[in-house]
């Protein structure tokens, strides 16, 4: 048996609209510690891996470890009818076919509830090491966004490198090149407008943007997001769920020729 | 892709 409250409901709806373009279907995994997410995109390239904390959940209850599968663009229509204040609660029986959505106004005055049928989901389930980060840069989300989608109209794949100098993302393509430079900023007057850059060595990756692009669809999630970066592995695209969890992305570097 | 490693490389099945 599953029964879990999530009081700020369209944090479920922000996390599905990050990732649904990147993976179609999904087996969403409850256990006591929380409802986790981890999936590659259909081509293998990168890796998504969600985490929401079982403490996040004004109630949670899960009698034992469950994986739900479902559609991804199914789930979003679903979470697409609750209102933007709305209070989500998900029930599912151990062995059923379905889970059960229902969504309350903050007023009470109207619930609704949406059965969704799962699928059974082979799903391959990839260890993540903790890595000590050559790099390390947290960045306002929009700035994100920004670069990524300034450089794609520029070119397919972007230099990330980071040096004492700041963090310079470099592509060049039919029209020209282009590079964008931040540097540390720890002295705005908004929080969410700080830039912290943590280096122990210089690092240079290349990848491509479209990848880079689509995990900026998770800027709705954070005020901030976290690139990690080391040599010759993948960068780690990190936008904290609050203090309830994380969505994290994983993309493997282009190797040049 | 050209130049594009799998993701699957990097991290064992676990």
């Amino acid at each position: 048996m599953l029964e879990a409250r999530l009081v700020q409901g369209s944090m479920l709806r922000k996390v599905v609209d990050a990732v649904k373009d990147l993976v179609s279907d999904a087996n969403i995994d409850v256990s006591s510690s929380g409802f986790s997410l981890q999936a590659m995109d259909t081509s293998h390239v990168s890796l998504i891996a969600m985490h929401l904390r079982a403490d996040a959940f004004e109630h949670f209850r899960c009698d034992r470890p469950m994986s739900m599968g479902m559609s991804l663009a199914n789930l979003a229509k679903v979470l697409k009818c609750a209102g933007s204040d709305d209070i989500v609660t998900l029930k599912a029986n151990d062995d059923g076919d379905t889970v059960t959505f229902m969504f309350e106004s903050p007023k009470e005055d109207r619930v609704s509830d949406f059965e969704l049928k799962l699928m059974d989901i082979d799903s391959e389930h990839l260890g993540i090491p903790d890595t000590d980060y050559c790099a390390t840069v947290t960045m306002p989300a929009g700035e994100y966004a920004r670069i990524c989608k300034d450089l794609s109209s520029i070119g397919d794949t972007v230099v990330i490198s980071a040096t004492k100098d700041g963090v310079k993302f470099t592509t060049s393509g039919d029209v020209g090149t282009a590079n964008v430079t931040v540097r540390q900023n720890t002295t705005a007057d908004k929080k969410e407008d700080q830039t912290i850059i943590d280096l122990k060595e210089p690092v240079a990756l290349t990848f491509a943007l479209r990848y880079l692009t689509s995990f900026a669809k998770a800027t709705p999630l954070a005020t901030h997001v976290t690139l990690s970066m080391t040599r010759e592995l993948p960068v780690m695209v990190e936008y904290a769920i609050q203090d309830m969890g994380h969505l994290r992305f994983y993309l493997a570097p282009k190797i040049e020729d | 892709p050209e130049g594009q490693t799998s993701i699957s490389q990097y991290f064992a099945k676990s």
